[in-house]
């Protein structure tokens, strides 16, 4: 079990990097164990450097740059072991427009191997979705699904 | 494994029975605030085992059945089904041969509590061996409820090995 | 003090009620005093209740109702005590549409009397504005103002 | 009092000196995800006497000087300066006759820190006390940090009564 967790720290680590460079187009971000020789107990650190910024502590970092690094290391798991489903509610609130594109694009390329269910206020989010499921309360209190074609969006 | 079918029926403000079928890709939920589009999240998370109140916004797990609206009196339980395709035969060997598999649970004001596999009464326990090892369970890494987004970030360093192991 | 504690608990309490059905078209709010024989200790609970919902905790109110009801608190505390500005960090996130054109009209009224502050990335927000000052990074990993003319957006 | 200008320098991501002035009404701040919007938030919580680092995201309040970049180095100091206009006389005895009032904070890397009023020397003792029922400050209600909108929401009951003695 000790061998399982260090090779999927490296993959999870490996692809993370590859990600958040995807995401930020440059930067570093990785994992690190904060005790090295003790794999089965040890705490884990996430670190990232956004593009042309300094090496600092990820609470400096801004509300969209958190979110897209928590998105990378997600994604980074999934690729390293697929998990059927992804639900994000209004995981794209805190992206600008250039970083929420950036966001869809890779759920897009990610939604060959797994479904998303995405809520969502955000009209990009909305165009590149497959499907377009309209929750209402058409009577008040109570909640109904409007089946919407995506046509009439 | 991958999900087919959602059906909420009593589960917070979905008073009526509502089904929703989950095609493959990329699906949008929108509305205006407050029509119910996290009770979804909340009623997947759930059926999943969920146990803890707070983690649905409630106070007590009674919290979760419609609790009545301005021309509605409350309904006495809440069922969330979740339904699977099992194609590649992910699942544990005793389900290997049903092509599908529905996961369902049940609470009632009296505060006892049902859970179903296909159809056919279990324990909790049952639910969660039977998602061992997919992926799926009310705390997988790939749901992430609203302003959730950065527990990760927040959190210390002890619990985010949990993620890892979770894919080791 | 005791005297002016429980005139301000009023006043604010009569301000959220009109600011809340304002912004909810209708609906409830108030502030309840837990314990109502001893003002100057007791804690404060905030009571909200959407148009067409029956009265339930403010725990399970959705995101976007969450945020409406702190809003209509805080430009109710305004109303009962002016404070020269208002600093708000993408308070406009988790509104949908008609919610964001429900808050941006109630600040400019506001703005009568009081200096706002906006950050956002929200456009309907951006359109309202007075004043449109732009950060940027030109310098990667530095900040600077950008002075923008709010005809050229 | 009205606030006239901001001006920081060396504060987080503002490495050269950066002038805000201030028009009526709404003034909206906008800009690609981390170029600095909530650094602004941060500067002004700062000289208004903010003595928590965690509330500035920091983890000691060095954090707030500039830490370099990919051309630059870390700079020395950080330096806030606000300045109001005090037409109508709201600010304490001492200060009335002046027509602008304007205070500053500073902090070097060796960990002094300098607060000014009008360009003298101060305590921070003596900023509070300027700003005692003015409705200013930096927890004032009328600052809301990012994702902090809910925290009247969820927090105890008895921290909400904080906001109403501040109007009382
Ligand atoms: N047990 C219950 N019975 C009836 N209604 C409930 C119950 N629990 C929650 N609700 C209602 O559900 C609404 C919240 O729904 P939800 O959080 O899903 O909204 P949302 O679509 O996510 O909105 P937003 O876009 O603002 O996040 C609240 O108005 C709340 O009163
Ligand atoms: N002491 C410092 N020196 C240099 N840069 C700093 C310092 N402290 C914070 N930063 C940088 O400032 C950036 C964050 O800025 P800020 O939080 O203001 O962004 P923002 O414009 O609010 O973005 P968002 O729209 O995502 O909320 C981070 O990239 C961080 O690295
Ligand atoms: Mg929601
Ligand atoms: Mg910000």
């Amino acid at each position: 079990s000790r061998v399982r967790f260090l090779k999927a720290f490296e993959e999870v680590n490996d692809k993370f990097q590859e990600i958040y460079t995807k995401f930020f187009d440059g930067g570093k971000a990785g994992l690190k164990m904060l005790e090295e020789d003790n794999p089965l107990d040890t705490g884990i650190d996430i670190v990232a450097q956004p593009k042309g910024k300094r090496l600092q502590s990820i609470t400096l970092l801004s509300g969209g740059e958190k979110a897209l690094t928590v998105l990378s290391l997600i994604f980074s798991l999934f690729l390293v072991k697929p998990s059927p489903f992804f639900l994000l509610d209004e995981a794209d609130a805190p992206l600008d427009d250039a970083n929420t594109l950036r966001f869809v694009k890779l759920v897009k390329v990610l939604s060959e191997k797994s479904q998303f269910l995405l809520m969502t206020h955000n009209k990009n989010t909305m165009e590149l979705a497959d499907t377009l499921y309209g929750i209402t309360m058409q009577e008040p209190g109570v909640s109904s699904l409007l089946s919407v074609n995506l046509n009439e969006v | 494994m991958k999900i087919k079918k959602l059906e909420i029926l009593g589960f917070k403000s979905f008073a009526e029975k509502t089904s929703f079928t989950f095609p493959p890709g990329v699906t949008a939920i929108v509305g205006p605030n407050g029509c119910g589009k996290s009770n979804i999240v909340d009623a997947i998370k759930w059926v999943l085992g969920e146990q803890g109140a707070k983690t649905l916004r409630g106070r007590a797990m009674e919290d979760v059945i419609f609790n009545g609206s301005e021309k509605r009196k409350p309904t006495g339980m809440a069922e969330v089904t979740l339904t699977f395709s099992n194609e590649n035969g992910a699942a544990p060997r005793q389900y290997s041969e049903f092509s599908e598999i529905s996961v369902r649970r049940r609470l009632y004001r009296s505060g006892d509590s049902e859970y179903y596999i296909n159809n056919s009464p279990c324990r909790l326990k049952d639910i969660t061996e039977l998602f061992l090892d997919t992926g799926i369970g009310s705390k997988a890494y790939s749901i992430i409820g609203q302003n959730h987004i950065n527990w990760l970030i927040n959190s210390k360093p002890e619990e985010r090995r949990f993620v890892l192991e979770e894919v080791a």
